[in-house]
């Protein structure tokens, strides 16, 4: 038996939101430890990792370890009908083959129960080393957003180079080229508005924007982002989910041949 | 010119 009640709703809808263009199949995992995902696109160059930890959960029951393979795309549908609200109970019975989302509004005047069918899904695990990262930026979510979209327009890969003058991310394309340096900037009011960059190693690395813009889509669920990098290994784009855990985009970077 | 690679060029299969 499985029953996971989360008062803060709005954060799976948003979780959802996040990552369903990425990722059409994967298998949510639930444990004493708690809800959690790890799965890469179709094409297999980035990785989604979601953990929610039990303790975030106002109820948190999961008598066994439990894999459920859900559509994300249809589950996304059925958290659309939820308020931004409400709180959700996500329920499933051992052994299973459906869920249930029951969402409830805040004064319990409106409950609903949508259930979905469950899938088998063969997906593959990767083990993910502990990295000790060359560089670390910490920056508003929204301004990385904002450069990752801006740069698609010039071009389709973006070069994300630290050096001790700040980070600067770069793109071609047809018709010309862009640069933009961000400086560390700790001096602000709202810490939510800094940019820290942590440097061990100048580092220097090629992505594909289209990966990039589509971790933005996580940009509502907080208000930095964290991007690690080290050279020749795939970067983490991690956004904290308040008091919860996180989500983590692990994308494979372009390298010479 | 730059190639992308898979991440299980990266990261070993569990």
């Amino acid at each position: 038996m499985l029953e996971l009640r989360l008062v803060q709703g709005s954060l799976l809808k948003k979780v959802m939101e996040s990552i369903k263009d990425l990722v059409n199949d994967a298998n949510f995992d639930c444990s004493a430890t708690g809800f959690s995902l790890q799965a890469m696109d179709s094409s297999h160059v980035a990785l989604v990792s979601l953990l929610l930890r039990s303790e975030g959960f106002e109820h948190y029951r999961c008598d066994r370890n439990l894999s459920m393979g859900m559509n994300l795309g249809n589950m996304a549908k059925m958290l659309k009908c939820a308020g931004n609200d409400d709180i959700v109970t996500v329920k499933a019975d051992d052994g299973g083959d459906c869920v249930t989302f029951m969402f409830e509004s805040p004064n319990q005047d409106k409950i609903a129960d949508f259930e979905m069918k469950l899938m088998d899904i063969d997906s593959e695990h990767l083990g993910i080393p502990e990295a000790e990262y060359e560089a670390i930026v910490r920056m508003p979510s929204a301004e990385f957003a904002r450069i990752c979209k801006d740069l698609s327009t010039i071009g389709d890969t973006v070069v994300i180079s630290v050096t001790k003058e700040g980070v600067k991310f770069s793109t071609r394309g047809d018709i010309g080229t862009a640069n933009i340096v961000l400086r560390q900037n700790t001096s602000v009011d709202k810490p939510e508005e800094a940019t820290i960059i942590e440097m061990e190693t100048p580092v220097s690395l090629t992505f594909a924007l289209r990966y990039m813009n589509s971790f933005t889509k996580a940009t509502p669920l907080a208000s930095q982002v964290t991007v690690s990098l080290s050279s020749e290994l795939p970067v983490v784009v991690e956004y904290k989910i308040a008091e919860m855990g996180y989500l983590r985009f692990y994308l494979a970077p372009k390298i010479e041949e | 010119s730059q190639k992308q690679f898979p991440l299980k060029a990266f990261y070993a299969m569990t």
